[in-house]
């Protein structure tokens, strides 16, 4: 306590208690919706969380189309 | 098609791992799809080196991140071998890329990747047939996710996560898929996390590879 990231670790907690609200909000009872609440990551930022954990990018891909299914398993 | 199919259930699957704060999730899910591949060819079950594929697929930047798609074209055009993971442990940094010396590795033969991104029907036709399936995911909102069948609050083509996707289950009112992450086993439902079929949720058919072992 005390610290500049001890405050910084606070807020980041505040706005998540906040974030967690919104988004359970969109859950409807009965189709087993996601819930959203407090975890390991609940002291990070969106930005820091986005830094650390999410660093995969993404590459084009072909679509899957009806070819494939008439070509496979054909010399 | 089965109703529920997870690979889980085959006993082939090794048990989730963590990557700390390396944004290595590229190389977890990749790695982690060909432990399976191999064991379901019936060899043992084996902890493959994440490590090696962080520290050595040069198209990709270790733990500052990477795609499933890069690291699966350097694995198949060098023909690396994967070590066990006892003997190229993880660091959670980018180390620099050696080799150890090991009689035992797996190579992979050939990978296939596919935009799935309507056709998750056959998606899941795909996950029975090649194994578990590495892909990429927007994964903001996935901060603050404790359990349940995610249907909302992330976007298709703006993926920033990889993950693998090892089964699903269509037994209940909405059908989800089963999807391994690398955030430690108490995140989620045991280190996994279920995203809604149907519906592109979150980019989850975007961008859908397999190794072929």
């Amino acid at each position: 306590p005390g610290t500049n990231q001890f405050s910084r670790r606070l807020k980041a907690f505040q706005e998540s208690l906040k974030r967690h609200s919104h988004l359970n909000s969109f859950s409807y009872d009965g189709n087993g919706s996601a819930r959203y609440g407090i975890n390991q990551f609940s002291d990070l930022s969106p930005q820091e969380f986005k830094d650390k954990y999410l660093r995969s990018r993404s590459e084009l891909c072909p679509k899957y189309g009806h070819l494939e299914d008439r070509s496979y398993n054909v010399d | 098609l089965p109703s529920r199919f997870d690979w889980r259930d085959k006993n082939v699957v090794t048990p989730v791992r963590s990557q700390q704060t390396c944004g290595g999730c590229w190389a977890f899910s990749v790695v982690e799809g060909i432990e399976t591949a191999y064991a379901v060819k019936g060899n043992p079950l084996v902890k493959l080196s994440v490590q090696q594929v962080i520290d050595c697929s040069y198209r990709n930047q270790g733990c500052n991140g990477g795609s499933t798609i890069s690291a699966l074209y350097w694995l198949n055009q060098t023909h690396v071998k994967l070590v066990k993971e006892s003997e190229y442990p993880f660091k959670a940094v980018t180390g620099t890329c050696h080799f150890p010396p090991s009689s035992f590795g797996v190579s992979i033969k050939g990978y296939v990747a596919y935009d799935f991104s309507d056709r998750e029907d056959v998606m899941m036709e795909k996950l029975i047939e090649f194994g578990p399936l590495a892909v990429t995911v927007d994964a903001l909102s996935w901060q603050d996710y404790l359990g349940g069948i995610i249907q909302h609050h992330c976007s298709s083509q703006e993926a920033n996560h990889a993950v693998l996707i090892t089964g699903f289950d269509r037994t209940g009112p909405v059908p989800y898929w089963i999807v391994r992450n690398s955030w430690g086993a108490s995140w989620g439902n045991e280190g996994y996390v279920y995203v809604k079929i149907g519906e592109n949720v979150c980019g989850i058919a975007d961008t859908v590879s397999a190794a072929i072992v």
